[in-house]
């Protein structure tokens, strides 16, 4: 430090209170856990701790989508023959990924991880419950499930969403013969169609490495789908424990429709590794788009004046699949 | 990335489910 000219000792300057603040900040934060974790002991229930609008609004500052289409041009260089093997064979390391149930076994086969990430599984690899009406769309992890209460979701235990804010306004305002004769009563009233029915909710987080096809859970007539252009922040279960409303700031499919006992939505919810959503049967849909504003979303409905019945899909159908960048 | 399903369902609809418990594509979420 003596010896350094300085030009150099001005940019030395920053750094210890760089490693001052940061070395504080992450002690306040372990002696946080510590707290909590003696008030659990105690039999306390303890909050979930939420960030607050200040960290959101920096988080949500920092160019998820622009890194995410990084992360997707990266991934589909194309690999040269000899390094497919090593590089997947350390992500099928990391991820714990079972290539006994791809549909193509030899990785050789595979051009860049991009496509290795959108493998298909041989069909028997998973059977379709033929018991239960509602099947699992995906691998995953059950973040949180039960019914809607007040029209808020919890995304986990205890951090919930707003059910209206998360699917949007029930139908385009345009595509009304007529405004409304009644104003629903509450954005529920505009979701359940029978005397007696509940909204029922589950959030199923799909870890890195988890096979990213979505098949359909139910029989159900997909109608509008609603594109959300928004970030693409990570959804992981700890995250979803800090940012409420997390899963309404992100980018994401809403699919509404019916099944025998009336309103179906599936909506898929990018996150910054896999940024792309991808629904077979709608071809214009273009995610994580440069072209679209954050916070704006597209309309687009199935049913047509030729066809009043929208997509009939059965159960266990490929419906889509999430896609890097 | 999450899936999130949301639906309309008579009020004997049961989860068969654990929060936390990792599933598998075409296992039963629940039932009526």
């Amino acid at each position: 430090v003596h010896t350094a000219p300085a030009r150099s000792l001005s940019l030395l300057r920053p750094l210890p209170i760089l490693v001052a603040t940061g070395g504080g900040y992450a002690g306040y934060r372990q002696y946080e856990k510590y707290r909590e974790r003696e008030l659990e002991k105690l039999g306390l229930d303890v909050p979930p701790k939420l960030a607050g609008h200040w960290e959101v609004a920096l988080y949500k500052s920092v160019p998820t989508r622009l890194l995410s289409r990084a992360w997707g041009r990266l991934n589909q260089v194309e690999l040269p023959h000899w390094l497919r093997r090593p590089v997947y064979s350390l992500y099928i390391w990391t991820f714990g990924v079972n290539m006994k149930e791809a549909a193509v076994e030899d990785l050789h086969h595979y051009r860049n991880l991009s496509e290795f990430f959108r493998r298909r599984r041989k069909p028997q690899a998973r059977p379709v419950c033929g018991l239960h009406s509602v099947i699992s769309p995906s691998d995953g992890k059950i973040l949180n499930f039960g019914q809607v209460k007040n029209c808020e979701v919890e995304q986990v235990k205890g951090v919930t969403y707003s059910l209206e804010s998360f699917l949007g306004p029930r139908t385009p305002a345009e595509d009304l013969p007529f405004p409304p004769a009644v104003r629903h009563s509450s954005f529920r009233s505009q979701l359940v169609t029978r005397e007696g029915n509940e909204l029922y909710h589950c959030v199923i987080y799909l870890a890195p490495g988890v096979q990213v096809g979505v098949q359909l859970p139910r029989i159900w007539n997909g109608r509008p789908a609603r594109e959300y252009q928004c970030s693409l922040m990570s959804v992981n279960p700890g995250m979803a424990r800090w940012i409420k409303e997390l899963f309404c700031h992100n980018e994401r499919v809403v699919l509404t429709g019916d099944w025998k006992h009336g309103f179906f939505s599936l909506t898929a919810v990018g996150a910054t590794n896999v940024g792309s959503i991808r629904i077979y049967f709608d071809r214009d849909l273009h995610t994580n788009s440069p072209r679209y504003s954050k916070g704006s979303y597209n309309d687009f409905s199935f049913v047509t004046h030729a066809n009043k019945e929208g997509i009939p899909m059965r159960k266990g159908e490929h419906l889509g699949e999430f896609n890097l960048g | 990335s999450t899936i999130v399903l949301i639906f309309e369902a008579p009020k004997d609809f049961n989860f068969s489910l654990q929060a936390g418990q990792k599933i598998r594509f075409g296992e039963a979420l629940g039932s009526l």
